[in-house]
C-alpha cells in the first residue's frame, strides 16, 4: 500500500536529504512524525 | 494426418520423421561446438565431431520447440468462436473471434515437442455465444511430427473439423501452421531474454551486480558463492561487463561442467540438471509465458499453477502465504537498497529473487500487462477479498507468531500498544496501534512544518516532472489521473509530490502530515496491482492512477490545499479512514489504516 501527498506548487520546501536521495532513485526509510519539509507560502515562523 | 492419423507411427517410421525434422533445422557453423556439448552430455561420451555427427546425435535425442499457429476456420454458421490446442496435459486457447462464419485468430503458441513425449495435438473449436457455457462444435487431431516432416510448399495446412458426436460428419475446416525452432536459437533467445530482464540499466550488458542477481535467482548456492569467479569466466574480453553472447557461452559451458541453473527463476520448479536442453526449453517457455510473445493463453505449468502461481507472483505480498519458505530461500533472495534516515546508513531489504524477476517479467513488459488484462485484474481483486476474509478469521491469529519471527529484525514489539495475545485475528495485528509517544512528531507546535505520514520508504520530488524523471514511469501518470475525476487538480498542477510506500512488516496506520480541515474524502474505485517499485518503474503499468484509492483534500493555513491519497494494493486493498469530512485535524493524528481485503 502507498500514500501519496501532493502539495501546491511552491507551497513546501521539502527537506534536502529526502530530495537528494530521491534524485538518485533511492528510497528513504522514514517513520511517522519525522520532519518532511517547511511551508514556504508565508514567511516561516519556525527557526529551524 | 488429420483426424484419421490418430495413432503413433511405427518406431522406424518415427526415426525417419525425426531425421527429416532435423534437416529442417538450420544449424550454422559457429554454434556447432555448443550443440555438440549439449548432446555429448546426454550420451555420456562425445565421440565424433562435425556436422554429420551432430545431426545424428541431435536427431536421436531430439527435443525442440514447435511453434503452432491456429490461423482461421470456415464454419457452417455464424457465431463467436474460440479454438484450443491440446498437447499432452497442456491446453492453450485463442481469443474469441468476431461473430462470423469465418473466424480469424492468427494465434500462435510454442510447445515442447519431445521424441518420447506426446506429439498428437488435438484442436477443438467452440461456439461462445451462450452465457452459460461454450459448446464444442468441431475438432481434429494432428500428428505434429508427421506435419513437420511433410513435403509441402505451403506455410499452412487445412484440416477438416469433425462433429464430436460423429466423426463422419464434417462441421468445418481449420487452417493451421507449425514450424520448429532451432534449439540453438532457443538457447540464444533464452540468453537474450534473461539478459534483458536483469539488465536494469538496459544497456544490453550485465554489470557485476546485475550478473549476481541473475546467479542468485538461478537458485544455486554453490554458484552464488563463486559468482566473482563465474563473472570473470563469462567476461571473456575483460571489459568488465557480460554481453549476451558471453552469457550464452557461459550458460552452455558452465552447465556442462557444473550446472548453474538449478531452479527456474520464474516458476521456481527444480530443474533436472542433467538435461541441459530441456532446461533451456523449460526456461524459454516459462519466460515466454511471462512476456507473452505468443497470443494464445494457457500454461506451461499445470492449470493449477498457471491460475494460482501467476497471481501470487504479481505481488511481493505473496510472502504472506509463503513467509515460512519465501525470503529464507537463501540464494534466490534478492535485495533492494534503502537509505535509513535515522541511522544514516544504506540498508538492504530482502526480497525473493524469483518474485523480483517474475514481477519484472510481468509488469515491465507491454504484453505481460496484456496478460493481466485477460481476467487477472478481477482475480487480483478476488484474491485480495479472499485474503481479507482469511485474515479476519480467528484461525489466522495462529500466523502472528510466525510472522513476528520472520520479520524479527524489522519489527519492534516493544512499541506495540497491546501484547500479541490481544490480537484475535491476523488483520487485527496487522493494523496494530503503537504506544503513545513512540513516534514523536517533529515540531509539534509548528504547523508550518509538515511531517511524514507513515512508517515507510519515501520518495519526494519538487514537482511532477522530477517524479516522472526519477521514479514514476507509467506513461499515463498525471496529477488529474491520480486525484480522479471528482477532484479539481488545478491547485496541484506542477506541485510537489511525496510517496510513502509501506512494506508488509510495517506499522500500517497512516497519520496526518499537516494540520488543517478535511475538505473532501472521495473513493476512487480501481484495480489492485502491486505498488512495488518494479511496477511503479514500468512504463506500461499505471498503478497510481489505476489502483483503488481514497483521495482526501486537506485545507491548511500554511500549505494551502494538500491532497492525501491512500492507495490500495494486491492483498492489502482495504482502506479505512478514521476521520470524516469537516473534521479538524492536527499533524500527527491517526488518519486511517490499510488492511487485508479487496
Amino acid at each position: 500500500s502507498t500514500v501519496i501527498c501532493v502539495f501546491e506548487k511552491g507551497a513546501i520546501q521539502i527537506d534536502e536529504d529526502l530530495l537528494a536521495n530521491s534524485s538518485r532513485s533511492l528510497e528513504t526509510l522514514v517513520s511517522v512524525g519525522m520532519k518532511l519539509g517547511i511551508a514556504t507560502r508565508k514567511q516561516s515562523k519556525t527557526d529551524l | 494426418m488429420g483426424h484419421a492419423s490418430s495413432k503413433s507411427p511405427p518406431e522406424e517410421e518415427e526415426g525417419s520423421h525425426l531425421s527429416r525434422l532435423k534437416q529442417k533445422l538450420h544449424i550454422h557453423g559457429h554454434h556447432h561446438h555448443r550443440l555438440r556439448r549439449i548432446f555429448r552430455r546426454s550420451h555420456g561420451n562425445g565421440s565424433g565431431s562435425g556436422a554429420s555427427c551432430l545431426k545424428l546425435l541431435a536427431a536421436e535425442d531430439f527435443a525442440g520447440i514447435a511453434l503452432i499457429s491456429l490461423i482461421s476456420a470456415e464454419m457452417k454458421f455464424k457465431d463467436k468462436w474460440l479454438a484450443c490446442v491440446s498437447l499432452g496435459e497442456k491446453t492453450f486457447r485463442t481469443e474469441i473471434s468476431d461473430h462470423t462464419e469465418k473466424p480469424v485468430w492468427n494465434s500462435e503458441k510454442k510447445l515442447l515437442l519431445e521424441r518420447n513425449g506426446p506429439h498428437l495435438a488435438r484442436i477443438s473449436v467452440f461456439e461462445t455465444n451462450r452465457i452459460s457455457k461454450n459448446n464444442l462444435i468441431g475438432y481434429c487431431e494432428i500428428d505434429l511430427l508427421e506435419f513437420l516432416t511433410r513435403d509441402s510448399d505451403s506455410d499452412f495446412e487445412v484440416f477438416e473439423l469433425f462433429d464430436p458426436s460423429s466423426s463422419s460428419i464434417v462441421v468445418g475446416k481449420i487452417s493451421v501452421s507449425c514450424s520448429v525452432e532451432d534449439p540453438i536459437e532457443t538457447e540464444k533467445s533464452f540468453a537474450r531474454h534473461i539478459l534483458s530482464i536483469v539488465d536494469y540499466n538496459e544497456d544490453g550488458q550485465l554489470s557485476f551486480s546485475e550478473f549476481c542477481d541473475l546467479i542468485k535467482a538461478f537458485g544455486n548456492q554453490v554458484a552464488a558463492n563463486k559468482r566473482e569467479e563465474l563473472f570473470k569466466a563469462a567476461d571473456k574480453n575483460g571489459d568488465g561487463v557480460v554481453s549476451m553472447d558471453e552469457l550464452a557461452d557461459l550458460l552452455a559451458i558452465q552447465q556442462e561442467k557444473e550446472p548453474l541453473i538449478t531452479c527456474c527463476p520464474v516458476c521456481g520448479e527444480i530443474l533436472e540438471v542433467s538435461d541441459r536442453l530441456n532446461t533451456v526449453v523449460h526456461l524459454s517457455l516459462c519466460f515466454d509465458e511471462g512476456t507473452g510473445n505468443q497470443i494464445m493463453t494457457g500454461g506451461f505449468l499445470t492449470d493449477k499453477q498457471a491460475s494460482y502461481g501467476w497471481i501470487f507472483k504479481l505481488s511481493e505480498w505473496a510472502h504472506f502465504s509463503t513467509y515460512d519458505v519465501g525470503l529464507n530461500f537463501g540464494s534466490s533472495a534478492s535485495h533492494i537498497l534503502v537509505f535509513d534516515r535515522r541511522t544514516k546508513r544504506l540498508v538492504e531489504e530482502l526480497i525473493d529473487g524469483k518474485i523480483v524477476m517474475s514481477m519484472r517479467t510481468i509488469y515491465q513488459s507491454k504484453i505481460g500487462l496484456r496478460l493481466i488484462d485477460k481476467g487477472a485484474k478481477e482475480l487480483l481483486i478476488s484474491i485480495s477479498e479472499k485474503q481479507g476474509r482469511k485474515m479476519n478469521s480467528a484461525e489466522s491469529a495462529k500466523d502472528i507468531p510466525k510472522f513476528v519471527e520472520f520479520f524479527k529484525d524489522q519489527l519492534n514489539l516493544a512499541e506495540v500498544k497491546y501484547p500479541l495475545e490481544h490480537f484475535k485475528t491476523f488483520n487485527e495485528f496487522f493494523i496494530r496501534e503503537l504506544k503513545p509517544g513512540v513516534r514523536p512528531i517533529a515540531f509539534m507546535e509548528h504547523d508550518d512544518v509538515a511531517v511524514c505520514a507513515a512508517d515507510s520508504r519515501l520518495m519526494a520530488f519538487k514537482n511532477i516532472a522530477d517524479s516522472l524523471r526519477f521514479w514514476i514511469k507509467g506513461q499515463k501518470f498525471s496529477t488529474q489521473g491520480l486525484l480522479g475525476k471528482e477532484i479539481r487538480s488545478s491547485n496541484f498542477i506542477d506541485g510537489s509530490l511525496v510517496i510513502f510506500r509501506l512494506a508488509p512488516q510495517d506499522y500500517h496506520r497512516f497519520h496526518v502530515p499537516v494540520s488543517g480541515t478535511i475538505e473532501k474524502l472521495v473513493n476512487v474505485p480501481g484495480n489492485l496491482y502491486t505498488v512495488n517499485p518494479i511496477a511503479v518503474n514500468s512504463k506500461y503499468c499505471n498503478v497510481f492512477t489505476e489502483n483503488k484509492r481514497v483521495v482526501s483534500i486537506i485545507s491548511t493555513a500554511e500549505f494551502g490545499k494538500v491532497a492525501f491519497v491512500a492507495i490500495g494494493a494486491t492483498m492489502v486493498g482495504s482502506i479505512t479512514f478514521l476521520k470524516k469530512e469537516g473534521d479538524s485535524i492536527k499533524k500527527g493524528d491517526e488518519f486511517g489504516y490499510f488492511s487485508f481485503g479487496g
